[in-house]
């Protein structure tokens, strides 16, 4: 069994909260309005209301017997840096805090936070990457400077194999899937292409590589 | 030149509002709030304030001639949702809508929506694979019901070589990647694997594939 709390139940912790509990994980949900602790109550293994900033709320909680705890605080920056550094002090395996801008961000790691997530920092980039460019259909950040993008086949590609379009050396990408259109007799499917498939005007291609490849397969029509 | 209108300058709203102007594209931010309003106007093309749930107020932006219109309106669901209507009778070409819950997101949809993105929810769902499952480190939904997930490399998948392990066949999934671990002689790298790659110990697996295949991949040990 894996046990979690989650502090702060706005769209983020509710969320997270009930995805861990659905899960199959124990889930102890807190926040310091007794409205929210009470409207998530039948959702998780248990709900309490307490000011996470404040020590003694924290001892009581036993974190360090946790696997790990989100701290999904959001507009109140203050609250959220003190909670993080009392999990820290309190002995918590692994903490995982929740940033509303860079220096929010910055400072959750100085005081102890293994992961920082930013929801909406995430989101507004796919967002932004997806509208920018005609051809983009979705893109995410991978590892370093790697990048996994699903872009619409330029229209120059069509007719073409992989291995004619030699987009490794050219671009050094690599296509790792495609998805194919749904036609009136067949449905879309996913195909793992080899060397000798034939792009089709419609299909789409998952490709991972280096930001700056992507950039110049982005740009052909 | 694309150009864009934002409406609704939160967290949210502001990143995709100065992300697709630092893309190059034209973009009229737009708020209820002045202080807002004045504090993006350097970062974007132009900035209004107005009430964008008032039909005189969006009538006078000239939204049929614009690539599209990002509605980053959150907690105020009717404000939101009256924006998209009105933005749809004036003609405008494509509507992305912030949700703030499913309810919400549906009636977007109803009202003249093209897209529709729950910030908070997406970034949940990720971290809460991420933590549910201790060999997901990390876990995307991509367009197109495809999935990127990083995985530990199992323990029964040492030792072996892609082609022996058959994960396209058996899984039917792609590893598109592989980030091997940081050693005393040697930093951390990502390669593109071929076939007779052996994998090692600590390797992390950057995998593509449909939902149901990398499921099954999770249980693994
Ligand atoms: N010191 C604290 N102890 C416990 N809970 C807290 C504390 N401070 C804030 N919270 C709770 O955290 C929750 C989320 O915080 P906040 O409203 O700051 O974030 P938000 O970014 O607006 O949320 P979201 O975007 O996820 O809806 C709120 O329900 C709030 O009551
Ligand atoms: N009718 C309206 N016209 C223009 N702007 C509006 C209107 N209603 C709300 N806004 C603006 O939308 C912005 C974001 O809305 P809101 O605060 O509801 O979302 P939020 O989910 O808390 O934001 P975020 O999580 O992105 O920080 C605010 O700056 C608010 O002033």
């Amino acid at each position: 069994y894996r046990q979690f709390a989650v502090i702060g139940l706005g769209r983020f912790g509710q969320r997270v909260a009930t995805g861990l509990y659905q899960m199959g994980a124990e889930v102890l949900a807190i926040d310091s309005d007794a409205a929210k602790v009470a409207a998530i109550k039948q959702q998780v293994t248990a709900a309490v209301c307490l000011d996470s900033a404040r020590e003694e709320a924290v001892r009581s909680l036993g974190v360090d017997n946790m696997d790990a705890v989100v701290v999904a605080i959001g507009r109140d920056v203050q609250a959220s840096i003190l909670t993080t550094a009392l999990l820290q002090q309190a002995g918590c395996p692994y903490i995982v805090a929740r940033a509303s801008n860079e220096l929010h961000a910055q400072i959750l790691g100085m005081v102890g936070a293994n992961r920082v997530i930013y929801p909406e920092d995430e989101e507004a980039k796919r967002l932004v990457r997806g509208l920018a460019s005609p051809h983009v259909l979705d893109q995410v950040d991978l590892v370093g400077d790697l990048e996994l993008a699903v872009l619409k086949a330029p229209r120059s590609f069509c007719g073409k194999s992989l291995v004619e379009l030699g987009l490794r050396q050219k671009y050094t990408v690599n296509v790792v899937a495609i998805r194919t259109a749904e036609t009136d007799t067949q449905a879309a499917t996913t195909i793992f292409p080899d060397a000798h498939y034939v792009l089709q005007p419609q299909d789409q291609l998952y490709v991972v590589g280096p930001s700056e490849g992507l950039r110049r397969l982005d740009g052909l029509d």
